[in-house]
């Protein structure tokens, strides 16, 4: 179990743009 | 439903786990909706933060990137939404931003890497993140940070810059330093709190105020340190441009009134225990254009004076000081031409910028040092005024 712990798989992550931009659809919903 | 057996401490695991679909009710009751001047007074700074993390900490512990990936997204970008809606509040700038920098040291204190667990208890280190390394994530949050930094200190800057000319420039509170004033001087009047609106108390309580809350709100104290610095900066640019350019601003007595002035914003630095912020050296200029406006200016060995001391002002402003300069009664005369002419020999060689201004919008770099947090996550409870009770302790 000790061994996983050395193998984390790395997240990509986008930009702080690239999110926004994936966000305007999604929460447009909420009043 | 099942009956609620209250566990000790001991037995959770520090994580929050919640269900996929309450993860917008999480962002808007926990971000969007939070008020710092309402419920988020009685919490412990930083919870929003911690919050999140141990969501982020139950998703990792299932192994769901997605859930992972969409709880960060959402969070950044609830983050954003909220201080473009009320990002001129001071409070939601400062407060965002510590929970921001909170956020992202948790990132780094539960990330497994050795580098950031040096001060952590060994429960601490059980609580490190098991599937997911996240180093990306806490790019986009540093550079989130960034973006809520700048607009704390325009925030800031806005407020504060009413009151700098009237407090640092025309109100005196040295009675009797100015003596009798030239004739075409006494009555300019160039802002709309010439009246006393604004005195020097006005900033300082100003800076109490922005302080009391940063640490209210658990901002870090390096952080701290850098607002402080920039807002330094600021008023001394603000003062100094605007002594650059108003004649009835350079007298000795004006130099007088701007080195008490100093010494009362040095005052509030070492009762904040702030003197190593590095905000202090921000007044140079100021100080040496204060100290120009009472020094002689008359003999060579003067020039040579004042050369040594103004290191901090370009030949152009210390020019502009002394052409400005203007004698308040019968002991002091004007500059001579032949004195100035010294100074810019003597000055010939120093490769200072022509610049007569201070560019007042300039903004430090600012960094974000790792602060690991001792708070022990499986003791921290949610106050049920946050509404987040479909978010289960493990």
């Amino acid at each position: 179990k000790g061994q996983r712990q050395h193998h984390r798989v790395l997240l990509k992550a986008p930009t702080l743009a690239e999110m926004e931009e994936m966000n305007i659809s999604e929460e447009e919903d909420s009043p | 439903r099942p009956v609620n057996i209250p566990r000790k401490e001991k037995d959770f695991q520090g994580m929050l786990e919640y269900k996929k679909e309450d993860e917008p009710k999480l962002v808007k009751n926990l971000i969007l909706e939070l008020k710092p001047r309402g419920v988020a007074v009685n919490l412990i700074p930083g919870l929003p933060a911690y919050i999140l993390f141990m969501c982020v900490r139950h998703a990792d512990y299932l192994n769901d990137d997605q859930k992972v990936r969409s709880l960060l997204t959402s969070t950044i970008n609830g983050i954003k939404k909220v201080l473009k809606k009320r990002g001129d509040d001071f409070e939601t700038a400062s407060f965002w931003l510590s929970n921001t920098c909170r956020f992202l040291h948790c990132l780094k204190q539960y990330s497994g890497e050795e580098a950031f667990m040096k001060h952590n208890t060994p429960r601490q280190n059980e609580h490190c993140l098991t599937n997911f390394d996240l180093a990306e994530y806490r790019q986009v949050l540093s550079d989130l940070a960034i973006q809520i930094y700048q607009q704390l200190v325009r925030v800031l800057e806005n407020l504060l810059q009413p009151m700098i000319v009237p407090a640092m420039l025309e109100h005196e509170t040295i009675q009797g330093v100015s003596g009798v004033k030239p004739p075409g001087l006494r009555k300019r009047t160039s802002s709309v709190a010439d009246e006393g609106t604004y005195t020097l108390d006005s900033i300082i309580r100003q800076l109490n105020t922005f302080h009391s809350i940063q640490c209210q709100h658990g901002m870090d104290p390096e952080l701290i340190k850098q607002v402080v610095k920039q807002l330094f900066y600021i008023v001394g640019a603000v003062t100094l441009n605007n002594l650059l350019l108003r004649k009835d601003m350079c007298s000795w007595s004006k130099g007088m009134q701007i080195r008490y002035n100093v010494s009362q914003l040095e005052e509030w630095l070492r009762d904040k225990n702030l003197m190593n912020s590095g905000a202090k050296e921000t007044l140079e200029p100021l100080i040496q254009a204060a100290q120009l406006l009472q020094v002689k200016k008359k003999t060579d060995e003067d020039a040579e004076a004042i050369c040594s001391m103004c290191t901090a002002l370009t030949t152009a402003q210390i020019v502009k000081v002394l052409n400005l300069y203007t004698p308040v009664n019968e002991f002091e005369e004007r500059v001579s031409i032949g004195f100035i002419r010294t100074i810019q020999i003597r000055l010939r060689d120093r490769k200072d910028s022509p610049q007569l201004l201070m560019d007042a919008k300039h903004i430090f770099p600012v960094t974000f040092p790792f602060n690991p947090s001792s708070v022990a996550l499986e003791t921290i409870q949610i106050p049920s005024s946050l509404g987040l009770g479909f978010l289960t302790r493990v």
